[in-house]
């Protein structure tokens, strides 16, 4: 049985850091 | 590597995890099925884990794409409230604060992953992940 890590669940939602 | 789903999975385009009863690692290396996470499960982990954050990404703005069967969400991500935009299947489902698995169309997800939703609306606050260390 394949287990997953949990942060594949929610979203990378990383803002673009734009100096 | 892109966690792309098997051709044969009936989750088609969506990655396997999402399927009901799919068994999910914590940080502190407890397992739990996707559909009994809870709020705490994420927040927990992420404290654990050292590298990630949970940010609070409120939907924004909910429109139609030209791909078929997805959207385009807008979240204002973290408390620098940052507009970035995703696009996803409708069934794509995402975790709110205090609520669980929502989806843009929640039969759908229901159909294909067996994964009951609530209907992810604009004002959901969805849980969010960056990395801790941006200095």
């Amino acid at each position: 049985v394949p287990v997953f890590p949990w942060h594949s669940l929610v979203p990378f939602l990383a803002p673009t850091q734009s100096d | 590597t892109s966690p792309h789903s098997s051709p044969s999975s009936p989750s088609a385009g969506l990655p396997p995890f999402f399927m009901k009863g799919s068994i999910i690692q914590l940080a502190d290396g407890e397992l739990k099925r996707v559909e009994d996470l809870r709020t705490e499960d994420f927040v927990q982990s992420a404290e654990v884990s050292g590298e990630l954050k949970i940010d609070s990404s409120t939907v924004e703005r909910i429109e139609c794409s030209r791909t078929p069967n997805a959207v385009i969400i807008q979240f204002s991500v973290g408390e620098n409230k940052a507009q970035v935009c995703v696009e996803v299947l409708v069934e794509y489902p995402f975790f709110v604060f205090g609520q669980g698995w929502s989806s843009c169309c929640p039969d759908r997800t229901t159909q294909l992953l067996a994964l009951s939703c609530a209907k992810l609306s604009v004002g959901d606050v969805c849980i969010s992940l960056t990395l801790k260390s941006l200095k």
